[in-house]
């Protein structure tokens, strides 16, 4: 599905610089289920945006479906990511504006579904992750963890090839967890690509594939079976 | 130290309301140390807010050192926050445009506190966190648990009495999360009043009291020889 070589991200702050990503070579199969690990700032967010097409490397290649995602344009790149990817951000990302149906809602827009096909979606995805109840609020007027679940729902409604998530459960009870680990679970036997960046141990156990950074660079990574 | 009597919190939306807190009776030692859990909207940071003076109750009372704190003007009221309450926010809400450094001092200047002697003291809980190498970036230039990090220290930088956590580690790994724990350890060897909200159940071990919590009531509270 995915290759990455050699893939750089550095940051120039004044005289030094930050190597958030130094040096990470990866290949990834369609229908796999990841789990990346690591120390708070060694790169686990760098290199999803980057697998997610929101950010470009510094240096090294990235391919996806076979094309040289560093040679796309923005435009081009946006239109890969709204039709193929489903991404959770680690700060959500809502739209204040918005209530929570809209927020989950706008993905379809893009890919031109309108109501009342997308507002049907829309309260599928939001009853799946337990927010049946808080369809109106704003996002303001929802607890942390209803926030991420909004997010969590937003990033599966245009039911993308590949789900990238970043931290989803932090703010989660583990009951609520398990059942959105469940929901998961789901999509990847449905043949997604799940990817998901965690600090809970724990959640490792629904990935086949475990990869811990340290610094920038992949420290471990082992498949599930000699775990 | 503290005591809630029949405390509520109501919202209301249209017709309806949502009640997220419906009747706390609690009270609160001197140099305790709890850990509040329960699901995913079940009514801790509401809770947090209202021990933190940061939200007032709808109905019920609340005294934090023989005050009344419903009888406080909002003057007075930011003023008991400022002098003696930590606040860890669950979004953190740090200033973009300040500094790792800035934004931690902050606090600081409220109680007169100004450089080189704000500086000092704003460095040396930055160090206390692991981020004496961030002290220059700003908020956007952090990784999650970073930030979550810089919140952490802004709460701790006025020595407050009262140290309230709003799932303060759950952007962190297990080892940067327990220095953090070893902290909160040390603040309550020190004397101080701690109130941890979180998802994390390995975390109530360091607590002596462990309430949890389910639809804006209090479900189950022990003390820890119980456990
Ligand atoms: N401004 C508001 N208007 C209406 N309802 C609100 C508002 N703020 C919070 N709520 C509701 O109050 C309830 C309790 O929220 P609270 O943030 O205390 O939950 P929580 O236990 O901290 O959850 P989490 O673990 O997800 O952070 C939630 O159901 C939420 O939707
Ligand atoms: N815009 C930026 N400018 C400079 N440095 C940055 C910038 N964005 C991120 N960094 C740095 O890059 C490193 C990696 O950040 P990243 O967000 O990928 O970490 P992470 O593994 O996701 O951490 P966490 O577990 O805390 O979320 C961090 O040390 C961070 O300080
Ligand atoms: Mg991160
Ligand atoms: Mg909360």
């Amino acid at each position: 599905l995915a290759y990455l070589r050699g893939v750089c991200r550095h940051y120039r702050m004044g005289n030094s610089v930050v190597r958030a990503l130094d040096g990470i070579d990866l290949d990834i199969e369609t229908g796999e289920y990841w789990a990346i690990q690591g120390r708070s700032g060694s790169g686990k967010s760098t290199l999803l945006n980057l697998l997610g097409c929101l950010d470009r490397p510094t240096a090294g290649t990235y391919v996806l479906d076979g094309v040289d995602v560093s040679a796309l344009s923005d435009d081009a790149l946006s239109h890969v990511r709204s039709r193929s990817i489903g991404f959770i951000f680690q700060s959500f990302n809502l739209i204040p504006q918005l209530t929570v149906e809209e927020n989950i809602e706008v993905p379809l827009f893009y890919q031109g579904v309108a109501p009342p096909e997308s507002r049907r979606r829309a309260r599928e995805l939001a009853a799946r992750v337990g927010l049946t109840e808080r369809l109106h609020h704003r996002p303001t007027e929802l607890s942390g963890g209803q926030q991420q679940r909004v997010a969590i729902a937003r990033a599966l409604v245009n039911d993308p090839a590949i789900v990238l998530a970043d931290e989803a459960t932090g703010n989660l009870d583990s009951a609520t967890e398990n059942e959105i680990l469940a929901v998961m679970d789901q999509l990847h036997g449905m043949g997604k690509t799940i990817i998901l960046v965690t600090h809970n141990a724990a959640l490792t156990r629904h990935a086949e594939k475990v990869m811990v950074l340290a610094d920038g660079r992949i420290e471990s990574l082992r498949t599930r079976a000699e775990a």
